[in-house]
Parts: structure tokens; C-alpha cells; sequence
């Protein structure tokens, strides 16, 4: 596992992070859903938690889908390539290209369409970068760059879990077991994201 | 773009390429050599934190090039040759998180790490 430069994260006092939507996608509680079950993946293994909020401006998170330039001067490039990206705390900016296929439900295993992207392995990962890890050499950790096609990731990995206690400290719930399950794929040869 | 399930996906939408498919050109490309595509490959090294320069790129294989994909072919396990060889291409043209491998020039990937260079295995004693 690795960090930004620096080491940022959120402050002690402020652990209990909120997180809310930008209001012109107008996602529904499907897609909300899959956010929330990415999110519970970082809380189930540290003490932060995180509350949805319909307040964009008052919530630490800031969610949103984009197209091409969005002003942030990390314009996205359409269909694959950058599939999303985040910045490290305490800015709370999580952003996902708009012009990728989203699959939002978990039967991506069975896909042939190349350009398919599974929403919830890409969430977990961004919302890492918000928790202030950086990428990671690991091939089977959720902060690897890219995963391959046709596949569902979204497991933390040992290597992520000591990645993210060693910035905010142990869920006093977590069992202290570690995934090592490897990602489910049907073609591991092909393409995709991270 | 949200699909429920992986059939809800129109089949027109299969047929649109990635964005860094042109990159599948250069592959087999070696330093010394001259090729369209690669300022844009550099470009892209660039964004993602293997190369620092800032001048205008040009379609060199140039020393430059060389060492940034070998620290790139470090960071994703390949084999670090220096070349465009095609597991390394393979790797470049998939989708990936925008968020830089290396940032302001550090990283603790895998071309961060101290790693036991030949010599560090030799241990200089000096004999009473």
C-alpha cells in the first residue's frame, strides 16, 4: 500500500464523514446503494463511518459523474480509458466518467461487452484515494490501477486493510480476518479498469 | 450511462473503441527508434507521474521514454526490459483510475522500495 505524499487524512475530530450526490445527476437509490455497500467495505475494518446527506455544499464527500472537462483540470476522455478518479483528504472530490457503461448490479462475470465497467469495484477504489491510500504494486488489492475485464473487485485486500489502519486505526468489530480471495473473472486476458 | 445488468447494454455501444487503443501500435517499439504515437504515449506518462519533463514531446524513443516505462514495467510486476513489448502495452491500454501512480516524483509502489542491490550482497570485513 502506499499514501500521497505527505500522508494526508482526515483529522481525528472529524472521523464520522458524510457523503451526498451531486444533485444534476439525479441517481437513483439503486445507484446511491452501491456507493453505500462500497463505503461500509472501509468502515467494517477502521472507525470511520459515513452517513449519506442531501446537502452537497455541507457533506465532506462530494460525489458526481462528468463528462470530458468538468473543471477540475482532469478532464475525462470518454468511453474507457480514466474511468474516475479522487483526491486525497481533505478534499472529498470523488469523480466517475459519465460516458463509461456502468453496470450497477453484480452479474458482470457474464458480460462479452468489452467496455463494460463494474461501478461498485471502481467505488471502492476512489473512495480509498478520499481515505488518503495511493495506488498500491499489489496485484489483488483494491488500489491496484487497473483490474481486468468482465471483473467484479471489490474485496479489500490484506494489503489495503493495513493500508487504511495504519491511518485511522482497527474497527473495534473487525475479526481481524483478511480477504484473499482473488477477483471473480471469467476472462482474466482482457481489459479494464481500476 | 447506468445499466442495471450486463444485457440492458445496447449492442452498438460494443462496437466503440477505448481511448488509448492507438497505443496497440506501438508495440514492439525500442529505444533508439522514431514512431507516430509516442509524444501522445509520453503524454500519458506524464499524467501518471513517470515523466517530470514539461517540454513539447516528440515521436523519439528517447532515454527519457525508456526510463519511464522501465520504472512503470517495476510498478505493475512486468518485466523491465525498457522496451514496448506487448505485455507492457497490454497493460498501458487498460482503463484505469485517473489518480497518478507517482506523485511530485514519489511513490511507495514497487519502483519506490529500496530494493538489495548485487552489491549490497557483498559485506566488506576487515581481519584481525
Amino acid at each position: 500500500y502506499t499514501f500521497f505524499p505527505g500522508k494526508p487524512r482526515w483529522p481525528q475530530y472529524n472521523r464520522d464523514l458524510t457523503y451526498a450526490f451531486q444533485p444534476e445527476n439525479e441517481l437513483t437509490d439503486v445507484v446511491k446503494g452501491v456507493f453505500t455497500r462500497a463505503f461500509s467495505r472501509w468502515s467494517a475494518v477502521t472507525a470511520l463511518t459515513f452517513t449519506q446527506t442531501d446537502s452537497l455544499a455541507d457533506a465532506d464527500l462530494k460525489i458526481g459523474f462528468f463528462v470530458g472537462d468538468h473543471g477540475d483540470g482532469e478532464p475525462f476522455d470518454g468511453l474507457l480509458g480514466t474511468l474516475a478518479h479522487a483526491f486525497s483528504p481533505t478534499s472529498g472530490r470523488l469523480h466517475l466518467d459519465g460516458d463509461e457503461n456502468w453496470v450497477v448490479s453484480s452479474d458482470i462475470t457474464e458480460a462479452t461487452e468489452t467496455s463494460a465497467v463494474d461501478l461498485e469495484s471502481v467505488a471502492v477504489h476512489e473512495i480509498g484515494h478520499l481515505l488518503g491510500l495511493g495506488h498500491s504494486s499489489v496485484e489483488n488489492a483494491i488500489m491496484y490501477p487497473t483490474i481486468p475485464s468482465r471483473t467484479r473487485k471489490v474485496e479489500l485486500a490484506s494489503d489495503d486493510i493495513l493500508g487504511i489502519q495504519e491511518l485511522y486505526g482497527t474497527n473495534p468489530s473487525y475479526n481481524g480476518s483478511t480477504s484473499t480471495t482473488t477477483p471473480s473473472s471469467e476472462n482474466e486476458g482482457d481489459t479494464v479498469y481500476g | 450511462r447506468f445499466f442495471p445488468n450486463i444485457t440492458s447494454i445496447p449492442p452498438w455501444l460494443n462496437a466503440t473503441h477505448g481511448a488509448w487503443d492507438s497505443f496497440r501500435n506501438l508495440s514492439g517499439c525500442h529505444p533508439g527508434e522514431k514512431a507516430d504515437g509516442l509524444s501522445k504515449l509520453k503524454n500519458y506518462l506524464k499524467h501518471f507521474g513517470y515523466i517530470n519533463s514539461s517540454s513539447n514531446f516528440t515521436d523519439d524513443f528517447d532515454s527519457d521514454l525508456k526510463t519511464a516505462i522501465e520504472t512503470y514495467q517495476k510498478n505493475f510486476n512486468l518485466n523491465v526490459t525498457g522496451d514496448l513489448d506487448p505485455e507492457t502495452v497490454q497493460q498501458i491500454v487498460r482503463p484505469r483510475c485517473g489518480v497518478a501512480d507517482i506523485v511530485n516524483g514519489s511513490t511507495t509502489m514497487n519502483s519506490g522500495k529500496t530494493t538489495q542491490s548485487s552489491n549490497a550482497t557483498h559485506i566488506h570485513t576487515v581481519s584481525h
